[in-house]
């Protein structure tokens, strides 16, 4: 474990307890696309599948056991909380989550590490949670402005892999043979694909602007 | 063939 790494997972950690927070006390997920939400409960639950074989540290269960709860209970409340599903958005909401599952799976299945079904399903999440945002910024884009809540949740989420990529760059100069090409490329697709939205994210703060994006 | 070692990462 290194501070950029341990940063990354805080700052993860930080995502989704601020999205559950604005969910749970405001009883309202306006601007939040349960297209994405969806994306990342599946991300972990095919990440995770070696939860109860590979024991690493209690820290990475305990992550492991608290993404996994957040992600699934987020997609609950946006789709079976009585009051919270009314202001689901789901007409602006309407990213087809086959058009990024189906990509993932085939890549996965041509590109991985060994051809194994856990393997293979860990490559999946890999590549699924590097688009998974895109249903959300385009509910963004349609939306127009977004709440403060809403912006921080994404600036978290991709500052998140950011700190992770410092995070592989230390490894690599400080663990021989440490050498994950697959999770470094599409790592560093997922940060690049938050890249616009941090330039509209700090130039609103900067201007002290709510926050407009382009259409 | 070596088993491929657990990913330790989140």
């Amino acid at each position: 474990m290194n501070i950029f790494r341990l940063a990354g997972d805080m700052t993860h950690l930080m995502s989704v307890i601020v999205l559950l927070l604005k969910i749970h006390t405001i009883k309202s997920c306006a601007g939040i696309s349960l297209k994405t939400q969806e994306l990342y409960a599946l991300v972990f639950a095919t990440r995770y599948l070696d939860i109860f074989t590979d024991f690493i540290s209690l820290y990475n269960t305990i992550m492991k056991l608290i993404f996994l709860a957040s992600s699934f209970s987020i997609v609950w409340y946006m789709r079976q909380h009585k009051i919270v599903r009314r202001s689901y958005d789901k007409d602006q909401d309407t990213f087809r989550h086959l058009f990024l599952i189906l990509p993932c799976l085939l890549l996965a299945l041509f590109i991985n590490e060994k051809f194994t079904f856990k393997e293979v399903m860990w490559t999946f999440s890999l590549f699924l949670e590097a688009v998974a945002i895109l249903p959300q910024l385009v509910l963004l884009q349609r939306t127009r402005n977004i709440d403060n809540l809403t912006g921080q949740y994404v600036f978290l989420l991709g500052a998140y892999r950011a700190l992770y990529i410092l995070n592989w760059i230390y490894r690599y100069f400080t663990e021989p043979h440490y050498v994950h090409w697959i999770t470094w490329i599409s790592g560093l697709v997922q940060t690049l694909l938050y890249a616009d939205f941090f330039y509209y994210y700090f130039n609103s703060w900067k201007n002290n602007v709510k926050l407009q994006l382009p259409a | 063939d070596t088993e491929t070692e657990p990913h330790d990462e989140l």
